[in-house]
């Protein structure tokens, strides 16, 4: 298993990574789970923002108005207007901090507009300038700031207990209680870590946290604590706030104990590998264990649900020209299922009972944004999307050798677009160099 | 209105103030009704 450390560094920037050139942020409407994830459409090149004067030698804080020259995620390449084709003094800024507006904001507050100093020679007469450039322009809709806001609202809260996955061991889940929410990321300690310091990051629709009690009503493996009750303050996050599964009907044809699939080992992103159901549990979930890896007490297996997108049925890997990873040991390369099949007298499971859905999401290989690595879940890294199948994305660290790679769904809530970091405050790990490697 | 990708949009008159006076321009903001 290959983990990262925490690297701090804070003189990376994205604008000056990404440029005015060819390299794509990808989209804040990639991410429906982020703020402004579900109202960014119409956020687009050309519009008109009212943006600090960074160029102006008044002693207030003085506005001038910008133009959308590129967009990727959060952030914007702006230009003050009158500076026509000229981009010596474009600057990148993200669009959710507070000093950016809507036309008409400065108005509003009796603020002048004040055009740059390098610029203001140029033109005579600015508010003819003006009323000839914004005339049929477009800018932000005027609650644009108070949206980002509500949208940067949570409902988990400090002290809640949620049943998450025991990472030290995946087939069981523990209590923990949320410690910190940063930006609809919880920091959950274990309920019995002493000193707090046995902890895990998840996101908020994280499939890995439930309400309390879930795990005993599908049946899942539980690790009950020796905590006797709940200390002050302390309250069960209501069952509202988590993600929400399918409905599925279990009394048809479905998922049965023994039968074969691919699936991303939880303990290796990089790998698609051939597994088997080991326990059907209530609810549509599924305990999967990798072939050939499989403690014998089944402490290594795992729980999908039956619509998980990183379950596939068998030969998904084939068909898509991705590497299967074969069980450990099995020595008849290459691989086959076929073959694989009857040798072990198993079947595979029908192909119709896999999650098929493939959103229409927008994400193009090359694209830049900011990815948890989930072997070392507190960690957003700097990434770009490098291969697209159906729903699948494969995301790879920059500076990070490819087999640090890791295959994430597109709706994976361990996704964000770039400048998430700076808007919620979490801290981005930038593209490794070769020394912080070492 | 809706342009080619099929947002929404308003025209709306947007109060500009300069040094030299205040006026105002006809632009267009995404619905925020929508």
């Amino acid at each position: 298993v290959k983990t990262k450390a925490a690297v701090p560094l804070d003189s990376f920037d994205w604008g000056n990574y990404i440029g005015s050139g060819d390299l794509m942020g990808a989209p804040v409407s990639c991410f429906k789970h982020v703020p402004m994830g579900t109202s960014w459409d119409d956020i687009t090149e050309g519009i008109r923002v009212e943006v600090l004067n960074s160029d102006s030698s008044l002693p207030m804080k003085v506005y001038w108005i910008a133009s959308i020259i590129k967009l990727a995620g959060f952030k914007a390449l702006l230009r003050y207007e009158g500076f026509d084709s000229d981009s010596g003094q474009d600057f990148w800024s993200n669009l959710c901090v507070p000093d950016i507006h809507a036309v008409g904001w400065c108005a509003s507050g009796g603020k002048p507009l004040v055009p740059p100093k390098s610029i203001q020679h140029k033109v005579t007469n600015w508010k003819a300038f003006l009323v000839k450039r914004l005339t049929g322009a477009k800018t932000l809709p005027s609650d644009f700031s108070t949206k980002v806001q509500e949208s940067m609202q949570f409902p988990f809260k400090k002290l809640m207990r949620v049943e998450v996955v025991d990472k030290a061991h995946l087939c069981r889940t523990r209590v923990a209680l949320v410690q910190q929410v940063i930006g609809g990321r919880l920091r959950l300690v274990y309920e019995e870590s002493q000193d707090g310091s046995d902890d895990f990051w998840c996101h908020m629709y994280s499939p890995l946290i439930h309400t309390i009690g879930w795990s005993r009503s599908i049946g899942h493996r539980f690790k009950r604590s020796d905590v006797a009750k709940k200390l002050d303050g302390q309250v069960d996050a209501p069952g509202q706030l988590f993600a929400k599964v399918k409905d599925v009907d279990q009394s048809g044809e479905w998922f049965k104990d023994g039968m074969k699939l691919e699936a991303i080992d939880p303990l290796n992103l990089s790998a698609i590998c051939v597994a088997t159901v080991r326990k059907v549990l209530a609810d549509g979930y599924l305990m999967i264990g990798i072939d050939g890896s499989e403690a014998a007490d089944g402490s290594d297996w795992f729980c999908y649900h039956g619509t998980s997108p990183s379950i596939f049925p068998a030969g998904f890997c084939e068909i898509n020209s991705i590497e299967l990873t074969p069980p450990r040991g099995y020595t008849k390369l290459p691989f086959r299922w076929f073959d694989y099949l009857r040798e072990t007298s198993s079947v595979a499971a029908p192909v119709k009972l896999f999650n098929k859905d493939v959103p229409n999401h927008g994400f193009v290989p090359g694209m830049k944004l900011e990815a948890v690595d989930l072997m070392e879940p507190r960690l957003v890294c700097v990434a770009t999307v490098t291969r697209i199948v159906h729903r699948l994305l494969r995301i790879h660290f920059d500076g990070w050798e490819d087999e640090y790679d890791q295959w994430v769904d597109c709706e994976s809530p361990d996704l964000y677009p770039v400048g998430w970091c700076q808007l919620t405050g979490y801290q981005l790990q930038p593209p490794a160099m070769q020394a912080s490697r070492d | 209105a809706a342009d080619t990708s099929g947002r929404k949009w308003e025209q709306k008159q947007v109060q500009i103030k300069t040094l030299e006076g205040e006026f105002s321009v006809t632009m267009w903001a995404s619905d925020d009704k929508k």
